[in-house]
């Protein structure tokens, strides 16, 4: 696998803070468990009604889903399983190159 | 030749660099490749200049990819541009009258080294590869790093954080390399163009603040042509705007910088797609992709050729 398979059970995670407050708890959520930001780029920039796209690792995703659900925030998982991901951007020759 | 080498998967740094080489061999009438700096970590800053030589001055356009090393698009891209550029120009007299008039400053990987690392270490790193003696983090986002407001609101102090804006400005060995490379030749370059993934955007300046800028209808008018030709190859809709409103505010970027130094149209492109693979863009999609940026960034050049 590629990356030493350590993206194995990472997921992508897609959030729309309908109000302040939802902005407000997912920066906190965000700061909480050193989420990778794939939009927007800074977590100063999350406000209501903008798009946000999280990467969480296998080990924090259960828990960062429980907090959203606590605070009733609505999500959707863009990638479910980021290694699987990867090793579907690249064809199987540049994936066994790399390799 | 240009048909050995693909276009539709991704290169690895090294791939990359031998095939700007095996250019400027080959294609020594069309592209003269040029080592503008050194990055943080050694590696040679390769730029291509590509158009027609001319004795007398020609006007020109910067087009870097890769400043944030996860979004590969955009290498991608630059590879793209310049195999249709030397492909089409005999038979394209679009093509021919934008290398004959204009030169092309192409720089395929601005951040060497962060794409390197994004390569064979962590695909997801954005940031240079800078080290910070105070601080147990990496990198600076090379997209915060120019001297233009910097380090004000959508950047962070902090080394850890993937928006640091870093010591001072142009702290970054390829930031200031660049940032002189377009400073001694501002007075003919027409064009900043600088590539990005992911959210499907055409932006034009101000990212630093909610401003209008001064020849906004000449830059609008080229953003809303350059959108429609590209929605013209499969139907992908690109928004377009300024980018403090379009996307989010963001001081320190190289776009302001291009901007406020005097270059007349400065353009960040944010390429495919809007979030379904993000950063992991099959390589089944490089082709559409680069198909359809490449009729905007024609119709941006040829609109500069106009006087507006």
């Amino acid at each position: 696998y590629l990356y030493n398979n350590r993206y194995a059970g990472d997921k992508v995670i897609r959030l729309i803070p309908e109000t302040k407050r939802e902005a407000h708890v997912l920066k906190d959520i965000y700061h909480q468990f050193k989420v990778d930001l794939w939009q927007p780029s800074s977590i100063s920039s999350v406000s209501e009604g903008m798009v946000t796209d999280v990467h969480v690792s296998r080990n924090s995703s259960q828990n960062l889903l429980m907090s959203l659900q606590q605070a009733n925030i609505q999500y959707e998982i863009l990638i479910s399983d980021l290694q699987e991901a990867l090793e579907k951007e690249s064809s199987w020759r540049t994936n066994r190159n790399r390799r | 030749s240009l048909g050995d080498y693909s276009y539709e998967v991704y290169h690895s740094l090294e791939e990359i660099q031998n095939w700007m080489h095996h250019l400027n061999k080959t294609h020594s009438g069309l592209i003269h490749m040029l080592s503008i700096g050194k990055s943080y970590e050694g590696r040679s800053l390769f730029i291509l200049k590509l158009g027609k030589r001319s004795r007398h001055h020609k006007r020109a356009v910067w087009i870097d990819c890769g400043i944030h090393a996860r979004e590969w698009i955009g290498p991608a891209f630059c590879q793209w541009f310049v195999k249709e550029a030397l492909q089409t120009y005999r038979s394209d007299p679009a093509m021919r009258r934008m290398l004959n008039h204009l030169y092309f400053y192409i720089m395929p990987v601005f951040n060497v080294d962060g794409y390197h690392f994004s390569w064979t270490s962590d695909r997801f790193w954005r940031k240079t590869r800078s080290r910070n003696s105070r601080f147990r983090c990496h990198g600076v986002d090379a997209n915060r790093n120019w001297k233009v407001k910097w380090c004000d609101e959508g950047a962070s102090l902090y080394p850890c954080d993937d928006t640091y804006c870093g010591p001072f400005p142009e702290s970054e060995p390829e930031v200031k390399a660049v940032a002189h490379f377009l400073r001694k030749r501002r007075k003919y370059i027409s064009a900043y163009l600088s590539f990005h993934a992911y959210a499907q955007m055409l932006l034009y300046p101000y990212s630093y603040k909610y401003a209008t800028i001064p020849n906004f209808s000449c830059v609008e008018s080229a953003a809303y042509n350059a959108v429609s030709a590209l929605q013209s190859a499969y139907g992908v809709r690109y928004r377009f705007g300024p980018a403090s409103s379009t996307l989010y505010v963001s001081s320190g970027s190289s776009m302001d910088w291009a901007y406020k130094t005097g270059i007349p149209y400065a353009f960040a492109f944010e390429l495919r797609d809007t979030g379904h693979f993000g950063f992991l863009l099959p390589e089944s999609l490089i082709k559409p992709t680069c198909t359809e940026t490449m009729l905007a960034v024609k119709n941006i050049t040829l609109h500069l050729l106009k006087k507006c």
